[in-house]
């Protein structure tokens, strides 16, 4: 029978998930996904920035094959013809459709989208992401500024929504219009946050006590540390409230309770991304989808909370290169089922804080995300591309990552 | 598969210290490469010189290097590349695909 494919992507997401082992994030959507799916503990991305990590995954070749390290060119035209992961999956009678940040925007995706290559119909990005960039944020003065730490309330934002928001509505529609479909279907979502600025519902916070934040356990700059190794986080630095505490470049610090906030509103930004993710996943139940389509949750990257001494991505450690890979593949890894009950039901994270789940199995060999496209297509039926020769410039398709399939079978006890 | 598990992962930079670009270095800046290996028990890092106009690294050119034994040290705060023999790590990543 057909098997859909909904790829979900968030941008900077670390594994501060509960079904990592988080102690303080509250996720309780993508917790529920874990406990019904093959949860891969220890999976990397191979260059810890959007564009080169998303171009790398869905293509399932090293940025030194695509020769993307920046943001500033088109695979296609700059290293080779190289079919993406949707691209296979329309060229095998899928219908594929993108919404919100998947390829990486612009230059790096030919600012379409890689459409009409990789999907059946254009692109969607919210229109509230437009707002992401200018001041809307209210500060201490009572003017709108360009802040790092942007807790809004979401009714007096334009449109009275948010970019996560509108993309899961987007999504939610396209899944009522393919429900009913002969054709399979292969739709990615990807969400905006936890990516900065943390312009997130502010009732979110109150999940975060900032009377109960601690700081990284690691908050210094390590003294063998290479200078080489060490990333300034200019990107955290440039927000006007950044700026304002005048830190010294390159190595700050940020002071102590700026650090706290920073963690508080990152934490409430993942509970957030978090409900569009339950939403999501409770629409494709509600609509009869579950039992036929594969969810794959991961991120482009993870994201620096303040460990030596460090924001943002751009370093090679494990907290910017480790990132969730979740798979759930119905047949072969639904767990916990109970006859008449929903696979995904809504958790509001606001008033149903303290619903768990446990994780039913896990994956504890270490992994990439170039593994996703031949993993993904081999689960959907179509086979994974063959590996790629050393050299692979000319290779339309094939793949530099690992089929993890085999891995469904060797599963550990969470 | 009897292979050990390993991911890779790199990062460009534009100069040997931090400046205002090394988050972000275009392109045409990138002067060094920082290779990972990460394997259940440890990550170990090269940085190599980079030519952006023929994409080649030098592995001779090593600018610096990072080893952390993640079993007693997770957060990787402890980098101990300079005082073991390393000679296997080094094999390993002259082998890098």
């Amino acid at each position: 029978r057909k098997r859909n494919v909904l790829f979900i992507m968030a941008d900077d997401l670390r594994t501060s998930l509960g079904c990592y082992g988080d102690p303080v994030v509250k996720s309780p959507n993508i917790d529920q996904l874990a406990s019904k799916s093959q949860v891969f503990l220890d999976a990397y991305a191979q260059q810890a920035v959007c564009a080169p990590s998303r171009t790398s995954m869905l293509t399932s070749r090293r940025p030194d094959t695509t020769r993307l390290y920046d943001f500033n060119s088109y695979w296609r035209v700059h290293s080779g013809n190289y079919t993406t992961m949707p691209q296979y999956f329309k060229s095998r009678g899928y219908y594929t459709m993108s919404v919100g940040k998947v390829f990486h925007p612009g230059i790096a995706s030919n600012h379409t989208d890689d459409y009409p290559y990789s999907w059946s119909i254009p692109a969607y990005h919210p229109a509230s992401f437009r707002f992401e960039k200018e001041k809307m944020c209210k500060g201490e003065d009572g003017k709108l500024h360009a802040n790092l730490l942007c807790a809004v309330n979401v009714t007096e934002q334009p449109g009275g929504t948010l970019p996560d928001m509108e993309s899961t509505d987007e999504a939610v529609r396209l899944l009522k219009t393919r429900a009913s479909d002969d054709v399979p279907f292969f739709l990615a979502v990807g969400f905006h946050k936890p990516h900065i600025p943390f312009r997130i519902p502010q009732e979110y916070l109150s999940l975060y006590p900032i009377d109960q934040m601690t700081l990284a356990p690691d908050p210094n700059v390590p003294k063998l540390l290479p200078p080489v190794a060490y990333n300034p986080w200019m990107d955290v630095r440039k927000r006007d409230d950044v700026q304002k505490l005048n830190v010294s470049f390159p190595y700050g610090p940020i002071p102590k309770d700026f650090q706290l906030r920073i963690r508080q509103h990152y934490y409430a930004a993942v509970s957030y991304m978090d409900a569009q993710v339950g939403r999501l996943l409770s629409a494709l139940d509600e609509l009869g989808l579950a039992d036929s389509t594969m969810v794959v949750f991961t991120s482009d990257h993870g994201w620096s909370l303040g460990e030596h001494g460090e924001w943002a991505k751009y370093s090679n450690f494990d907290v910017t290169t480790r990132v969730p890979l979740i798979f759930y593949v119905p047949g072969v890894n639904r767990f916990n089922e109970w006859l008449g009950e929903f696979t995904f039901s809504f958790v509001d994270v606001l008033t149903q804080s303290e619903l768990s789940f446990k994780n039913a199995k896990v994956g504890r060999n270490v992994v990439e995300l170039v593994d996703v496209f031949p993993t993904v297509s081999y689960m959907a039926g179509l086979g994974a591309p063959e590996p790629c020769p050393d050299v692979s410039f000319q290779e339309k398709l094939c793949t530099e990552g690992h089929n993890l399939a085999y891995t469904f079978q060797h599963r550990e006890q969470g | 598969e009897d292979e050990e598990a390993i991911s890779f992962s790199q990062y460009p930079r534009p100069a040997d210290t931090p400046q205002v670009n090394s988050d972000l270095p275009d392109l045409k800046d990138i002067k060094v490469m920082g290779y990972s290996l990460r394997s259940w028990d440890y990550r170990y890092t090269l940085w190599l010189g980079f030519n952006p106009q023929t994409f080649q690294v030098n592995v001779s050119d090593v600018h610096a290097g990072e080893l952390y034994m993640l079993a007693g040290d997770p957060g990787q705060d402890e980098n101990i590349y300079s005082e073991p023999d390393h000679s296997v790590m080094m094999r390993k990543m002259a082998s890098l695909p």
